[in-house]
């Protein structure tokens, strides 16, 4: 018999929205007991403060920000999550003792650039990968 | 910058002594892949006046940065890849000027004592200031830039070609002459310095003083001396354990 034509079902995708924005002003921030949700906080390296300028000659210093907050479920709108941190946060919830929850780390990162000089007086410039938190995210 | 100093759970929070505050800058330098502090620069009024391997070094920090800000961008032609940039200006120059019997050519010779091992050359540039030439007013200008394998003292060098330029010889700015094929003795013969050597020749192949030409060497002002920047790609370089 001719299977009348299923019209073709979007694809389901269970990620959540791969959404890395930092949290706008009006997103919860604050997971359910008040603790932050996971997400990028700003740090700054100064090459200033640890007295490097004679030799390094840009930058001065550079922001290489760090992850911080919970993991908890339901994870918050503006986290972005493997689906695996989805499943172990679930299970934490079943078993809290024998599963830890999934930590809060980055998803991105970007490199950064360095000019110095050298013992001979050389200038060089070095790039260093993964050395800046582009966005944070559960694993 | 940043919060204040955080108490983290549990274990109580100790200001660290000078000594090991220096482990952790060293720690801080050796994760970014720099080198111990080296000795203080030369003297400010040297410092002071603008250098060309220096100059050239910031342009090229701001197009890098540019692209570790921008994730994807297109990276520049010469940046490519790299991971790191050298610049070469302390030099030996010598000259087979004007007076000597033909052909002239001028010697420039690079301590590379500096170059990391184990990281691949991607591409090295001899970079020399052209200014107008008084004497050879209208004609073309071949430039040749040769390395010198090996010296001989009872004949000529033993040399290998390595890039050809033509220009006019009122032409101004930076010469750039391809030296990427000589990375491969340095990487033999690390310890060696590199001897390159430069020759002019007009249309007709008369030899001509590079200096008569418009090169500068040396004896240029500082903005304008001549100098060697190689290209690396860091080899993949295994995950740092922290110590």
């Amino acid at each position: 018999a001719v299977r009348p034509l299923r019209r073709r079902q979007p694809k389901k995708t269970n990620e959540l929205p791969q959404d890395s924005r930092l949290p706008g002003i009006f997103d919860d921030v604050h997971g359910s007991h008040g603790q932050q949700v996971c997400r990028r906080h700003e740090l700054y390296v100064s090459f200033q403060d640890l007295g490097w300028l004679d030799w390094i000659i840009a930058p001065q210093g550079y922001s290489a920000y760090y992850c911080e907050g919970e993991c908890s479920f339901p994870l918050g709108s503006c986290m972005n999550a493997t689906n695996h941190a989805i499943l172990q946060s679930l299970v934490h919830l079943m078993k809290p003792d024998a599963v830890p929850k999934a930590c809060c780390a980055p998803t991105k990162l970007s490199a950064t650039s360095v000019l110095y000089y050298d013992s001979s007086n050389n200038v060089i410039l070095r790039k260093k990968r993964n050395m800046v938190v582009k966005a944070c995210g559960c694993h | 910058g940043g919060p204040g100093p955080r108490l983290p759970p549990g274990c109580p929070q100790r200001r660290l002594g000078a000594r090991e505050r220096r482990d952790v800058q060293r720690e801080i330098l050796a994760v970014l892949g720099l080198p111990g502090r080296p000795r203080p620069r030369a003297p400010p009024a040297a410092s002071r006046l603008p250098a060309s391997a220096p100059l050239f070094m910031l342009d090229l920090y701001h197009a890098m940065a540019s692209d570790d800000d921008e994730d994807g961008a297109p990276p520049e032609r010469r940046l490519g890849r790299a991971d790191l940039v050298m610049s070469f200006v302390n030099m030996v120059e010598r000259d087979r000027a004007l007076g000597h019997q033909e052909p002239h050519w001028k010697e420039f010779h690079f301590d590379l004592t500096q170059i990391p091992a184990g990281e691949a050359v991607t591409a090295a540039e001899f970079r020399i200031y052209k200014v107008p030439s008084t004497h050879l007013l209208n004609s073309t200008l071949h430039v040749t830039m040769f390395q010198v394998v090996q010296e001989q003292f009872n004949r000529e060098s033993d040399l290998f070609f390595l890039d050809l330029q033509t220009l006019g010889a009122g032409a101004e700015g930076w010469l750039v002459l391809d030296i990427t094929a000589a990375s491969d003795h340095w990487l033999l013969k690390h310890h060696k310095d590199l001897g390159l050597r430069l020759y002019v020749e007009t249309e007709d192949g008369h030899s001509v003083d590079p200096g008569l030409a418009g090169l500068l060497g040396q004896q240029a002002p500082r903005s304008r001396q001549p100098f060697v920047v190689t290209f690396f790609r860091a080899s993949q370089n295994p995950v740092r354990t922290p110590r």
